[in-house]
């Protein structure tokens, strides 16, 4: 189903698909650990999605590469220029 | 300051885009931020190019990596206009950079300023209401199982590794939260946004703050 949904094309029972399923399957162990712990009516849900047959290093390298300068605090003066 | 603002009611904000494979994250926060304060002026909301930015910000790493605050510092040094994004397509790779002449029309960036709003979320709503969407760095981390809700857990503030573009927040509810434009299309999470809770920089929301001037 989840191949289908996001257009895998991996095919069953090669290397890729155990590789993948592997990962598939530590994303659903951390889907419960994370809705456990957002119980609000309003908070957060985590879930199968797109990024779900990725490793978290995977993620991270392809989608997490922003990197941030130190930034002076804001003082409420106007800096512009 | 209103309850509730989103600049999406201004008709100022573009659609969501999509970065596919290629992390470039910090190009589309910058040009979602400058499309934004283009059409907050007046004009017509464009889509400009996220590739120019990839391609020719020299200082950044194309599709793997970047910043917010040297890309802009780039377009505002070199006087670079953004060109229209059908003029310079999407391309998900890093390319060899075009050149247009001073002439072509395109958007230019005056200045900009980045600050860190930790502390002080108030006053970021204020700017976001009067200087247009923000540019903001995140740690993203736990980003990767988000399916839609308000961020509120799980999200820490101690390495920022993802762009994203605040577009509003509300405040009307239980719990107050940041409108946030993502680059990963429109099936991942809210139609392609975030909401994070307000008020104790889920996510460092707040840590690195950039506003453009056009």
């Amino acid at each position: 189903s989840f191949r289908k949904q996001f257009h895998r094309n991996y095919k069953l029972h090669s290397d890729c698909y155990h590789r993948r399923r592997s990962y598939f399957k530590n994303s659903i162990k951390r889907h419960a650990y994370l809705n456990s712990l957002s119980t609000d009516k309003d908070s957060a849900k985590y879930g199968i999605n797109q990024f779900s047959d990725l490793s978290i290093n995977e993620f991270r390298d392809l989608y997490l590469t922003a990197t941030a300068e130190t930034v002076p605090p804001y003082s409420g003066l106007k800096t512009e220029g | 300051l209103p309850a509730t603002f989103d600049w999406r009611d201004q008709s100022a904000v573009g659609s969501v885009q999509n970065q596919q494979a290629c992390g470039g994250c910090w190009a589309f926060s910058v040009v979602g931020a400058i499309e934004s304060v283009y059409a907050k002026s007046g004009q017509p909301l464009k889509q400009l190019s996220v590739q120019q930015v990839i391609d020719c910000s020299y200082k950044n790493q194309g599709c793997n990596g970047g910043s917010i605050t040297r890309a802009l510092s780039w377009l505002k040094q070199t006087r670079v206009k953004l060109v229209k994004q059908a003029e310079y397509p999407y391309k998900a790779e890093t390319g060899i950079c075009h050149l247009f002449s001073q002439s072509h029309d395109g958007v230019l960036v005056k200045d900009f300023a980045a600050h860190d709003f930790s502390g002080l979320e108030e006053a970021m709503m204020g700017r976001l209401v009067e200087w247009g969407p923000l540019a903001v760095t995140v740690d993203a981390i736990s980003w990767q199982d988000y399916l839609g809700g308000i961020m509120q857990h799980h999200c820490s503030c101690h390495h920022a590794n993802h762009a994203v573009l605040v577009t509003g927040y509300d405040t009307t509810g239980d719990v107050p939260y940041w409108i946030v434009q993502n680059s990963w299309g429109t099936s991942w999470g809210n139609k392609g946004y975030v909401y994070i809770k307000m008020g104790d920089n889920v996510c460092g929301i707040a840590d690195s703050v950039t506003a453009v001037f056009l």
